[in-house]
């Protein structure tokens, strides 16, 4: 459902680039659960973004069912981006002026549906990651583990066929990871959503197909879980 | 050197108010490693706040050094939390608009440190916690677990009697999650650092010497780690 052929990412200029990715290939199946592993810097974040079409590639392709993104316009984009994919950043990325409540269901919103339904299935969500009692609070009220159980539920908001996970339990207590951890298995298991999870948690790496590990840039291997 | 008694934390007025803590006791030795683990949401970084003056409890009281905390003018508390408390934020909390490099330097030359000492010194520590590489990047450009490690970094600026670390592991690869432990378990040994850290990062729980359980705004239970 995912494929990076030889993404290469450079950010700055002249003597000052820097190469996040050199050359990343993956080859990701619809309904499977992959976890992305490397050293801090090594750039899971920079894959993601450019799998999720956040970001365009310095050279290289990357093709979502079968459509290589870079020829996507504008609409299209946002239309993946809103409907197919649902991304949960490693720095949360809710929207401080907005509530718990208003951060969920604004991607239902723009994906079309009434106000109402949103109100009621943005409430199923917050409960289902167990913050439906701090709904009306906006982002500073909220803890650490809060605020990424928002970002969490938002991910989920128009039932996306792929889910980019970005460290999702890193500021979660054990028993909190673990409902992250099963939800996320649960999804998989009877919806068919694709997940790709960068984390270094190893309950959430129980629960995956396969692992890629990425150093430097680039991917170094791809084991099946069982194997490890 | 901490003595948190009935520390009561609340936010918000009438109707909406939420109690952050709700009668926290604590107290903490000289030269100790403390864990403090808890709930998503259960009072650390609340309690964390206060035990570092970072914010007022609503009632109850916090000594640091046998001195109330909240007799404190706001000369010896700026000096309190840029000489005696090395503070390691959830969100990192360094400015975007400053280099690593900067954002480390500048608690020195706040504490009166001359530009020249402070840049070796800054350049120290960013080897210390494996960045110097990246010392005149801005945090946008650098990758999650960077900023964590700049935000560790400027903790130990001023050579802190007492470190305040919450979750300073949340966003770092097992390898350097290790690195960053045993630099702790160093400052502690070596230089009688006061260690206290909120954390669910098992290997962090390792080298403490106890762990205060922290549950709804309360402390619930307090062990040796050797009991655990
Ligand atoms: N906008 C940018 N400008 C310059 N360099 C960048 C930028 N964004 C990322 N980088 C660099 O690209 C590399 C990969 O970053 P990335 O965020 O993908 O790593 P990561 O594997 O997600 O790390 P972590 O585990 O710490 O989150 C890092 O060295 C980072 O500093
Ligand atoms: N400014 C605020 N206004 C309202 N409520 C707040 C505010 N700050 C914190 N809270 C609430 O106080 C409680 C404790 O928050 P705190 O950040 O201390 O929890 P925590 O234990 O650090 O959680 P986590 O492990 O998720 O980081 C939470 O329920 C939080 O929503
Ligand atoms: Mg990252
Ligand atoms: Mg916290």
């Amino acid at each position: 459902v995912v494929r990076a052929i030889d993404v290469v990412k450079e950010y700055g200029t002249g003597d000052n680039v820097t190469q996040a990715l050199k050359g990343a290939n993956l080859n990701i199946f619809r309904g499977e659960y992959m976890c992305i592993m490397g050293p801090s810097g090594s750039g899971k974040s920079t894959l993601f973004n450019m799998i999720g079409g956040l970001g365009t590639p310095t050279s290289g392709m990357v093709f979502i069912d079968e459509v290589d993104v870079a020829q996507l316009d504008s609409y299209e984009l946002a239309w993946l981006r809103c409907r197919k994919i649902g991304y949960i950043f490693q720095s949360y990325n809710i929207l401080p002026v907005l509530t718990a409540m208003e951060n969920v269901s604004l991607p239902m919103l723009f994906a079309g549906m009434n106000p109402d339904d949103a109100r009621e299935k943005t409430y199923e969500l917050l409960k289902r990651v167990g913050i439906a009692h701090r709904a009306f609070n906006r982002p500073y009220q909220l803890s650490g583990g809060q605020q990424q159980r928002v970002a969490i539920a938002r991910a989920l908001a128009n039932d996306p066929a792929i889910i980019l996970a970005d460290e999702p339990t890193a500021n979660l207590d054990l028993k909190t990871g673990e409902e992250i951890k099963d939800m996320m298995k649960q999804l998989q298991e009877e919806d068919n959503v694709t997940i790709i999870c960068a984390t270094h948690d190893m309950k959430m790496i129980d629960i995956c197909n396969r692992v890629v590990w990425i150093v430097d840039g680039q991917v170094t291997k791809i084991e099946n879980r069982e194997d490890i």
